[in-house]
């Protein structure tokens, strides 16, 4: 909650390092961790949800294998998904944040090119005419 | 120790 929260306009990296050292520290919290950042990026707050953005930017890069296997299923793929798509949550979110996850997802299918999920999940987004370029 | 690896899934979401 203090990694994302929306009162505060800047991030806050040293929460963001105590959220990343509690996710590498325990076993369990590595796969839950990922289904509390997808919750946070849905928030109807914009400024709440881009904090969760950069938090998760940072953890996929800082907290191991468990929580890499995490967000490279299409069950945490579908939660970014629904963010950016009309036909679930898409009007609600603004261009930034739609900007924002796309621009992530598409940093893993570069980062990441043997995360075959990834890329099916972008391709789609692309043959839907959601991600233009 | 073997560690658990969960592989369980969902399906793409269809959009």
């Amino acid at each position: 909650d203090k990694a994302t929260d929306p009162s505060i306009p800047e991030e806050n990296w040293e929460c963001i390092q105590r959220f990343c050292d509690r996710v590498n520290a325990d076993k369990e919290s590595s796969s839950l961790a990922p289904r509390l950042l997808a919750h946070k990026i849905q928030s109807p707050q914009e400024v709440e949800a881009l904090h969760a953005l950069t938090v998760l930017e940072t953890c996929v890069n800082n907290c191991g294998e468990r929580f890499h296997n995490e967000i490279a299923k299409f069950r945490f793929l579908n939660e970014l998904i629904k963010v950016l798509c009309p036909k679930y949550y898409g009007t609600w979110f603004s261009e930034k944040v739609k900007s924002r996850v796309i621009e992530i997802m598409f940093s893993w299918t570069v980062w990441f090119p043997q995360e075959v999920k990834i890329r099916d999940a972008y391709q789609m987004l692309k043959k839907q005419g959601i991600v233009k370029e | 120790t073997v560690s658990f690896h969960d592989d369980s899934d969902e399906d793409l979401l269809n959009v």
